[in-house]
């Protein structure tokens, strides 16, 4: 474990405290796509099946059954609650999941380091994770006014995605035979996506103003 | 890489 990582899973810990306290407080769910909430959950249960079968530590065990429940929560929240469930924009939210999850699967069956069921399903949660925030990136471009709270949601997750890649570079230039080429290539290619979300966050930041994408 | 080295990460 290094900084890099360490503070990469807490901005992402936080990044969901965030959303939670956002939907809890406001208890609204406006600007927040459940598609993208959906495909976390389903990217958490994917990789987190050595939960069933081997243990690494008490913090990894931690994050991921916070993870695995975090994300279930707020897809509860956006769903069932009685509340907030009538602020969630469906009609807005329309991304064709399908168009992200068929292409990783695909592609997690031709390139993965094992053809063994976990691995593939491992492999796969690797590469939708890389685009699970886009359903969440069109729907920001198409509601204009942003709150500041899911704003912050997705700097947050960028934010740790950013952190992983230093940590990637941090392990290859301390721990001699580490490789990981699947997870490097698709979360270099998962933190590109955001550079343009963070280009008009902080634009809107240092002029103090509403954050909108430009659709 | 050891399978510790290659799972540890979240």
């Amino acid at each position: 474990m290094n900084i890099f990582r360490f503070a990469g899973d807490m901005t992402h810990l936080l990044s969901i405290i965030v959303l939670l306290l956002k939907i809890n407080a406001t208890k609204s769910c406006a600007g927040v796509s459940l598609k993208t909430q959906e495909l976390y959950l389903l990217v958490f249960v994917t990789r987190y099946l050595d939960l069933l079968y081997s243990y690494i530590s008490l913090y990894n065990t931690f994050m991921k059954l916070f993870f695995i429940c975090s994300s279930g929560c707020v897809i509860w929240y956006i769903r069932e609650h009685k509340t907030v469930s009538q602020t969630y924009d469906s009609a807005q939210d329309t991304f064709r999941v399908l168009f992200l999850a068929c292409p990783c699967m695909i592609l997690a069956l031709t390139v993965n380091h094992d053809f063994t069921v976990t691995e593939v399903l491992w492999t796969f949660s690797i590469y939708l994770e890389a685009v699970a925030i886009l359903p969440q990136l069109v729907l920001l471009q198409r509601t204009k006014n942003v709150d500041t709270l899911t704003g912050n949601y997705v700097f947050l997750l960028g934010g740790y995605r950013a952190l992983y890649l230093l940590n990637w570079i941090y392990r290859i230039l301390t721990e001699p035979g580490y490789r990981q080429w699947i997870v490097w290539i698709s979360g270099t290619i998962q933190t590109a996506i955001y550079c343009d979300f963070f280009y008009y966050y902080i634009k809107s930041w240092r002029n103090n103003e509403r954050l909108s994408l430009p659709s | 890489s050891s399978i510790f080295s290659r799972k540890d990460e979240l």
